[in-house]
């Protein structure tokens, strides 16, 4: 409860005219960004939380036919994503992403996440090896001094089928094989 | 022409110029031209004691003139191919640069910007925009949203209750959009639809521009008493996002259709997934 009041004290103080028009003092904007990212990352216990019983279910017990006991694990925003950038997925051979659909509808979606190479291999909840492609981040983003950054592309493929306000977890992990380079078209 | 260059899909095809510009859409086999570009209003230094003479600053879009200025007469692009997408990587300068893609059966178009740090080292203030053009007759009127609800119905240089004069034609016929701007013919519609709450407008029949980024020098004097300069490791700051384009051609355009899988796209644009990353150290199997 402590980190959903500290998310609504936020959103009330977001609802000051100057916040939702940008017309507030710049040492303001600062603070406004500050309590944002605060706020988020409290959620962030509530939300991973949520998942790991969504995901897990609430039973200590090992599942039949498993030695091991259901796993807890730390579901991990990238507020950077828009600016492909992604610690997990930049530095970890595998690592698993989890996609939760907002939409009242069951929908599909092109998922692009930022890698430093290319030879990845994705799978799905039922094993099956997901076709994906390599494209380059743009040069002006890699080119900036201060996006510390290690991927070199985006790995886009088709998340298909999400359930209305529903999750699908795929399972991410580098190969030996190397996919083909993006390479780009010869001029004209 | 053969030098085109093009990326699409089943349902759009966007062909580029040999300069790199945008520069026609084919939609279910029809095409009409349609261009892309970014410019820039310098913003207006005025006299901030006399009210409706203030500079352009945080709470006000006030262009110098109506001279917009270009960035570039040539793009350099390069293309990539493959089954889940074609891109082309545009460079318009030093600060402006673009991907435009397609996905594998989608019916729309992405224009991914990334815009900054505007160069204010000449002591000018500029407000950037993309417009797209067509030759779509429009004549005057196009629509914006309402906060993502209904489309509003919008005419150049008019108000529905009183007669108005207007006397700066950009500033005076720009409209807050929240998600999407469209105009249409009986034959043609256009959407582009936004990933964040721009200003917007057609400031000619067929043409739609939305506001990116803006860097400006004065404080206009409605409050905040600062310029609109951001900055972030000693820099202006560098803003990205994207757009989506959708259209539709026909004899006779079904025009609520059309609209319909616009808002299909909107959900899904501005309800994407929620994305949660886990480092994991267990084996596939382990973790199914």
């Amino acid at each position: 409860l402590p980190h959903l009041g500290f998310m609504r004290e936020t959103m009330g103080i977001m609802q000051h005219h100057d916040a939702v028009t940008g017309t507030e003092k710049q040492k303001v904007a600062y603070d406004y960004a500050k309590r944002l990212e605060v706020a988020f990352r409290a959620c962030g216990a509530n939300t991973r939380a949520a998942l790991n019983l969504l995901t897990t279910g609430n039973n200590p017990e090992p599942v039949e036919g498993h030695t091991r006991r259901p796993v807890k694990f730390q579901f991990e925003s990238c507020p950077l994503l828009n600016i492909s950038l992604c610690d997990v997925s930049e530095e970890s051979d595998q690592f698993v992403l989890t996609l939760y659909n907002p939409l009242s509808y069951s929908t599909a979606e092109y998922i692009r996440v930022p890698v430093s190479d290319n030879n990845f291999q994705i799978l799905d909840h039922k094993g099956v090896i997901l076709e994906t492609q390599y494209v380059p981040i743009p040069a002006n983003l890699i080119d900036l001094s201060y996006r510390d950054s290690q991927a070199k592309y985006e790995m886009v493929f088709l998340a298909d089928e999400l359930p209305p306000l529903g999750y699908r977890s795929y399972y991410i992990k580098k190969t030996n094989e190397p996919s083909l380079k993006p390479i780009p078209d010869p001029a004209n | 022409t053969s030098s085109m260059t093009r990326i699409g899909n089943e349902h759009i095809r966007l062909n580029f110029d040999t300069n790199g510009f945008l520069a026609a859409v084919t939609v279910e086999g029809m095409t009409r031209i349609i261009s892309q570009d970014f410019l820039y209003y310098e913003g207006a230094v005025g006299n901030n004691l006399e009210f409706q003479n203030r500079s352009s600053g945080a709470y006000i879009f006030r262009p110098l003139n109506s001279t917009i200025k270009i960035v570039t007469t040539k793009v350099d692009i390069t293309v990539y191919r493959g089954s889940l997408v074609e891109e082309v990587h545009q460079v318009f300068n030093d600060w402006i640069s673009q991907v435009v893609r397609v996905y594998r059966h989608k019916n729309y178009a992405e224009f991914e910007w990334l815009v900054g740090p505007i160069p204010i080292d000449d002591d000018v203030g500029k407000e950037v925009i993309t417009r797209f053009e067509t030759d779509i007759k429009s004549e005057g009127i196009f629509f914006t949203d309402s906060n993502g609800r209904e489309m509003i119905k919008r005419l150049r240089n008019h108000r529905d209750t009183w007669n108005v004069d207007i006397v700066e034609p950009e500033a005076g016929n720009y409209y807050p959009i929240t998600t999407k701007i469209a105009l249409e013919d009986n034959r043609a519609r256009l959407a582009i639809l936004t990933d964040r709450a721009q200003g917007g407008s057609s400031l000619k029949d067929g043409s739609l521009e939305l506001m990116v980024h803006r860097r400006l020098l004065h404080d206009d004097a409605f409050g905040v008493g600062e310029a609109l300069n951001e900055t972030a490791y000693g820099q202006g700051l560098i803003a990205r996002g994207t757009h989506y384009l959708m259209a539709g051609f026909s004899q006779k355009i079904d025009s609520p259709t059309q609209e319909a899988l616009e808002r299909f796209a909107q959900l899904e644009t501005t309800l994407p997934t929620w994305k949660f990353f886990s480092k994991t150290e267990y084996t596939f199997e382990d973790w199914m």
